[in-house]
């Protein structure tokens, strides 16, 4: 039982550091409150946005928690990987450029999976290949407009 | 295999019969708040999805069905296809395409007033829930490919024992 | 005490409606659900967004259960007044045109009341009278830049 | 009476001393994620919020020192002032302007590695943290006049019993 939690947590913990470097130009790890007893203790994040100090995931801000959370959700997927991905404003608490950085990593793994994200920003919009809109514009009935192909 | 097409039929906010072509790569979804996208997304869980009412975001199944809003007809039926394709045989059915339907028709019941039949097609076929958890258990729908709108927050939030329980659920 | 609770629960609730309905152009109010008993029960808001039919909060989308709370926000300091406010992303799920309630709200408030808010939404800072930002540019320290007077 | 001014010295991302001028109406403040606009808030927070430190997202009073970050010295103690406008006299002091400053110092004991002083001023004449808290008790500084961050998803997430206990927290 132990034994297959730590192939799991290394292999997990692999894989978010690439994501979370990838995503941000940091570096972040998954850290156990107690290594030798696993199911003692619990999980936390260590993260040290670019430029900054490493620090523990309470200390961060808004978006910096976000994407740090974000980063471990693109490594579980990584580490599961499925044919088809669909994301619900997961990018809410992001800047512009962090909604980039997610928008051109989906992007980049577009080419083997498809990814469907629902969003609100500006940054996912323009790097998607196609864009739906969803309307009411009749009361009580949604629409979708678009599947506009941006051949992106 | 990608997700081919999206239909529904008078599936929550969705009155009318709505086909939605879909491509592999990156598809974007957007719109006005309370518009109807989250429920596209509770569409998808609704046919892969596990069997609690609460993950598409209802207090019963027949909450699923269009409710006629202020001014139409409420529906006695709703009904969600995901159309797959499978040229590449992730799904183990012989055939290019595979699409699941599920349907929740209302019955009235005496004891019962929110009573519902629940209904499962493979290929138009009738099938049941555990025809569609067996079929798609190596295709790698393991849940953790949809999230959900708010996950992210309660990621955030939670405690790091819970945190820890990600990684016991995933050995 | 039960009294005082009725004469709080009445004035919070006319309140709100009044905001939500200035905000949303729909209709809302607070419910209690053993109203004989308050204490007995719990408290819960009963929404109908614009054009649509009564809702309670959970079966709303996610913008609308934030404009819903929001709402009740801005009740309770009309109901408890005070010189001076400060929101810190209080905007964060609003689409561009419910952002934009908010901000002509507050843009309203603030004859009689400072208001400060935290946003990264264009609505909210178009509408403001002065916008500051905030940057990390040198690594390790927060900087001020602006006192930008739109005379707005 | 409004919030004239806010200076910060070595508080949380703030090195240097930084006076911002405020002006009555409305004031918007932005920046990309991680910058210091939450800080800002907390700043205020600081000297007219609650005691715990929690409010001010700090595990320790000593964390809103500047820790230096990456690259440069950290600071031993740390600075905020808030300015008010009192020509209305709502603040009872007879002035046209009140500063409410106050400061912590790290201070090494045997015992307490992270041991430090709180000091507290009023036009900077020394106080307490109740001369504050009675000097405002009637400006409407209740507590309910500022909203942190996340404060809203809280405010959606809570259950109905929770949300109750705001009112009786009016009543
Ligand atoms: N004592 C301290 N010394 C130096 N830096 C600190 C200190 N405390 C916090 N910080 C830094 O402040 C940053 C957080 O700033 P803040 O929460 O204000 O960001 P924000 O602008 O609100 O971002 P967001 O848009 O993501 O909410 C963290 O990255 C952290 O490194
Ligand atoms: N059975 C039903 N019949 C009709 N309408 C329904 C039904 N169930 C939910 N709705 C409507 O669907 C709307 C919510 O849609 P949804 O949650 O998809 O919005 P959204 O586009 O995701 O918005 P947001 O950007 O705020 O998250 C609600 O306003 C609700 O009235
Ligand atoms: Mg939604
Ligand atoms: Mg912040």
């Amino acid at each position: 039982k132990k034994e297959k939690f730590f192939e799991v947590f290394d292999s997990l913990n692999e894989r978010y550091k690439e994501t979370y470097a990838a995503l941000s130009g940091g570096e972040a790890e998954l850290l156990l409150e107690n290594p030798s007893e696993p199911f003692e203790g619990g999980l936390t994040i260590k993260a040290r946005p670019k430029g900054k100090k490493a620090m523990r995931l309470p200390a961060l801000s808004g978006g910096e928690k976000s994407l740090a959370s974000l980063a471990l959700v693109f490594a579980i997927q990584k580490f599961l990987p499925s044919p088809f991905y669909v994301l619900d404003e997961a990018d809410m608490f992001l800047d512009n450029l962090n909604a980039g950085a997610v928008a051109s990593m989906i992007k980049e793994n577009s080419g083997h999976a498809q990814w469907i994200t629902i969003s609100l920003h500006e940054a996912m919009l323009k790097a998607a290949d196609h864009i739906y809109g969803v309307t009411m514009q009749e009361a009580d009935s949604s629409k979708i407009v678009g599947g506009v192909n941006l051949g992106g | 295999m990608y997700l081919k097409k999206l239909e529904v039929d008078k599936f929550k906010s969705f009155s009318k019969h709505l086909t939605v072509p879909l491509f592999p790569g990156f598809t974007a979804i957007t719109g006005p708040n309370g518009s109807g996208k989250s429920n596209l997304c509770d569409a998808i869980l609704f046919v892969l999805g596990p069997k609690s009412p609460k993950t598409v975001r209802a207090g019963r199944l027949t909450d699923l069905i269009y409710n006629g809003g202020r001014s139409k007809q409420a529906a006695s039926q709703c009904k969600v296809s995901l159309v797959f394709d499978n040229e590449d045989r992730t799904i183990p059915i012989e055939s290019g395409e595979v699409t699941l339907t599920r349907v929740i028709r209302k019955v009235k019941k005496e004891n019962d007033p929110d009573g519902y039949y629940s209904y499962f097609y493979i290929n138009d076929r009738s099938a049941s829930l555990n025809d569609f958890t067996n079929l798609l258990s190596n295709s790698g729908m393991n849940g953790y490919n949809i999230i959900q709108q708010g996950t992210i927050t309660r990621l955030v939030d939670m405690v790091p024992s819970e945190r820890r329980k990600l990684i016991d659920d995933l050995a």
